[in-house]
């Protein structure tokens, strides 16, 4: 640095990234975010793998990362078939692995349900609807949890719902058992959910209440959910959390994803407390199921606009999930960003990652990196940086991916 | 289509704005 000019230090500083690798390591401290907390509608949101999570280690076993990347796979792979289920119809065939998704739900908030209340940590999920924990008896069968199971016999507060019922008749797939409506809702890695449909108070805090929140009380519930009593569904539909305390919180949310090193982050309702320098891009009019679109128009690297054809991101739009891990971008558009970036990254050997990734690198004999700024533009040229740890993942101690993949075909 | 994931929108302030049809991102969210 010494021998280089102001100007060309001005210059490297606005369009490079240098980091310590140790960035992207968690911390084995759990440092509360203070954002968010203490106010109206604001919960704690957590990695379930970071320093803040309540999971113990045999709960959590952790997953290889062919398995990450194959269940986040299977995740956007769904989220494929139920965007062109509605785009074609529903008398279309298609696959039977269509719906929501469970994939990688990483992201976690704790939440009261019943009278007494009792606290369950459910995975954080803007791609579903229907919020769901597991209930006793569990009549099928429930999987391994960290909070005891709801007991729904011991809440004052809690109904099933009739299977006549307006609720009852919003639901995807519903089936009564003695006037009982009973939902199944199944997700594309093969896990489902199947159990009575209830309501029953939700606590967010003690200042917010739901009396009649109505959700999936689990007596079913096979898959990948381990160490979660359910999902917390944050669609778009009418059933989804949203939907239902919009008189509350006026179907305004938002949130932190905390990043490995950053111990926690907020997932808060309503709109006091969102910060002022927030940004904002329409809601995607092409959309109509129950994702969040949004349209890209252009991506930068180093500062500069990557030639890419407008129409390669018009052609199949874009949706924002919490539970996908890694972006997929149309092919043409990943090609000219891999391009780019390696052209930036020449200094660092180039090796071999997962399969879901074709630009990794060898830091092995590196304590610190530069990398170059990426930044994506969204429609009314809303221009949105990309943290560093949005911009490489770590697939081992010494290779780091460029954290970004390709869809099959541009018109995916 | 494709997909905003989660390891790009870490550390970012996502707001969720449904009644008035938009999306924010804010730098810094979590601190």
């Amino acid at each position: 640095a010494l021998e280089r000019s102001e100007d060309q230090i001005e210059a490297i500083s606005h369009h490079y990234h240098t980091l310590k690798l140790s960035t992207f390591i968690s911390s084995a401290v759990c440092n509360p975010s203070t954002n968010g907390e203490k106010r109206k509608g604001s919960l704690q949101m957590v990695h379930k793998h970071g320093p803040c999570s309540k999971f113990n280690e045999d709960m959590m076993k952790s997953l290889t990362l062919d398995e990450i990347f194959s269940r986040d796979q299977s995740r956007v792979d769904s989220i494929l078939n139920k965007v062109r289920k509605e785009i074609q119809g529903s008398k279309t065939t298609l696959p039977a692995k269509s719906g929501s998704s469970i994939g990688t739900l990483n992201y976690i908030v704790t939440i009261g349900l019943g009278t007494p209340k009792k606290d369950f940590t459910l995975a954080f999920d803007t791609g579903s609807d229907l919020t769901w924990t597991q209930c006793q008896p569990c009549a099928g069968s429930c999987y391994s949890q960290q909070d005891p199971i709801f007991q729904p016999s011991t809440s004052s507060t809690y109904s099933n719902i009739s299977c006549s019922s307006s609720e009852c008749a919003q639901l995807d797939l519903a089936r009564c058992s003695s006037s009982t409506c009973v939902y199944r809702v199944g997700y594309g890695d093969g896990s489902f959910t199947i159990g009575f449909f209830a309501k029953d108070k939700l606590t967010l805090t003690s200042e917010d209440v739901i009396d009649d929140f109505f959700f999936g009380c689990g007596q079913d519930n096979e898959g990948l959910f381990v160490g979660v009593a359910g999902l917390f569904g944050l669609g778009r539909d009418k059933l989804s959390f949203v939907s239902q305390s919009a008189d509350k919180y006026g179907k305004v949310f938002s949130y932190c994803l905390p990043s490995i090193d950053s111990s926690s982050g907020f997932l808060m309702f309503g709109s006091s407390g969102i910060g002022s320098n927030v940004v904002y891009t329409p809601l995607s009019a092409s959309q109509d199921n129950s994702f969040y679109g949004l349209d890209l128009e252009a991506i930068y690297v180093k500062g500069n606009k990557l030639e890419i054809n407008p129409t390669v991101f018009t052609t199949s739009g874009m949706i924002i999930d919490s539970g996908t891990i890694i972006t997929r971008l149309p092919p043409t558009a990943y090609s000219a960003l891999s391009e780019a970036f390696q052209a930036e990254m020449t200094q660092y050997p180039l090796t071999q990652g997962p399969s879901l990734f074709d630009t990794c690198y060898d830091f092995s004999n590196y304590e610190n990196i530069t990398i170059p700024k990426i930044s994506v533009v969204w429609s009314g040229n809303v221009n949105v940086e990309i943290p560093p740890q949005g911009i490489l993942i770590p697939v081992s101690n010494e290779v780091y991916c460029l954290a970004f993949a390709a869809n099959q075909d541009d018109s995916d | 289509i494709g997909v905003f994931g989660n390891t790009q929108q870490q550390t970012l302030e996502v707001v969720y704005d449904v009644t008035a049809g938009r999306i924010g991102f804010g730098p810094g969210g979590c601190s």
